[in-house]
């Protein structure tokens, strides 16, 4: 399953997301793969690599740009720039699904709508991912509610929640399950893993 | 003078920070155009609208897009998206200076050396304005001491912390003087303002 994490919006969570993601498959015993579509290369950055290669997380592998050859992977995951570029574009085209990090804001969800449009084939459209959720400020809680309300079955359940030991983690270059497996953001992260694993099964 | 807020890092705080200070220079008494260039247009959203005009404060434009005519303005500011791409490569022939707002975290170091790069006329650097300060995280304060060190001169002394009030202006389409002008965000902009003001000065 080729997966991508594309939102136009900047720094809202889809290295952070397309890293965890990757690793907790990994951990789980599949060959992954995480493709940093990224000129910023934040993805391979996050876990301590500047090329293409090995990570030092069992069966999880990095590659800078587009995977020349999928075929030795179970899992795959597209981390893409914040643009709706023709790079974009393709990863759209090339992925089986994509997902769609969010942090719940009000401005976040006028450029839903034109990433939506921008991907014109909704049926791969897996869903969307809450991140960096703060519980205390009063519009996150509106927000969800809209998002929950608009797109019924689309927003998964488990919610990403401000977490700043992700950030850490990313600073060490390391997934959050080496750095911290027991704080909240590998929790959330892992149970991600189950619910993405589960929606790729229905549809 | 045309100041351009750069960084290909997502979500570090540029928008936020072209708007505020825009408004912090329409505020004492400067007739100012704020260009959006994101095709998102999440500086014009900010400002509660969809094309170009006037804004609701007084002495504050914005423009879609490059602005044809600057004449008209004492200041003009240029909101970029999260990409070293052509249009950033324009941004950085017609400004005056460029200001980088720059999250302090490891991975964002790596990004900067890029942007000089790209940037390659360093005589136009204004410096770095920190954004969504987290004092509270260990990284935050190595990191800081590691830039001013690094860059001496270039990073500004105001540092904008985390401030949940800046994203809910947002959401009400105001910038932080209207929305809360009492809270830390509006008097760290407003200082950030004067700072702007006198380096432009001195350069
Ligand atoms: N749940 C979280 N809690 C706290 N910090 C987070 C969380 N998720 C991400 N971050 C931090 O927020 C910043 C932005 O995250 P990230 O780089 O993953 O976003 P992005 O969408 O990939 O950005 P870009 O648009 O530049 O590609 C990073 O510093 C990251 O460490
Ligand atoms: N000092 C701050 N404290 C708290 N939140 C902030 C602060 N500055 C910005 N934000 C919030 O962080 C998010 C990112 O800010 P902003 O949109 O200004 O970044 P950007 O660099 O312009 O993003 P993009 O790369 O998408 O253009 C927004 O939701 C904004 O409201
Ligand atoms: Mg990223
Ligand atoms: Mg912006």
């Amino acid at each position: 399953m080729i997966l991508a994490l594309i939102n136009n919006k900047g720094g809202v969570g889809k290295t952070t997301t397309a890293v965890n993601l990757a690793a907790a498959y990994a951990r789980s015993g599949y060959r992954t793969l995480l493709a940093d579509l990224d000129p910023q290369a934040s993805a391979s950055l996050h876990l301590g690599r500047r090329e293409s290669g090995p990570t030092h997380i069992p069966r999880l592998d990095v590659c800078c740009g587009f995977p020349q050859n999928t075929g030795d992977y179970e899992h795959v995951f597209l981390d893409c720039p914040p643009a709706l570029s023709p790079l974009t574009h393709r990863a759209l085209e090339l992925c089986d699904r994509f997902l769609v990090p969010l942090q719940p804001q009000y401005l976040a969800m006028e450029g839903l709508a034109n990433l939506l449009r921008f991907a014109h084939n909704p049926g791969r459209w897996l869903g969307i991912v809450l991140t960096m959720v703060d519980s205390r400020a009063r519009v996150t809680h509106e927000i969800i509610a809209l998002l929950r309300q608009r797109f019924p079955d689309k927003v998964f359940q488990t919610e990403i929640k401000n977490n700043i030991r992700l950030s850490e983690a990313a600073s060490f270059g390391q997934s959050i399950f080496e750095y911290d497996g027991r704080c909240p953001g590998a929790k959330l992260y892992a149970q991600l893993k189950e619910e993405v694993e589960q929606k790729c099964r229905v549809l």
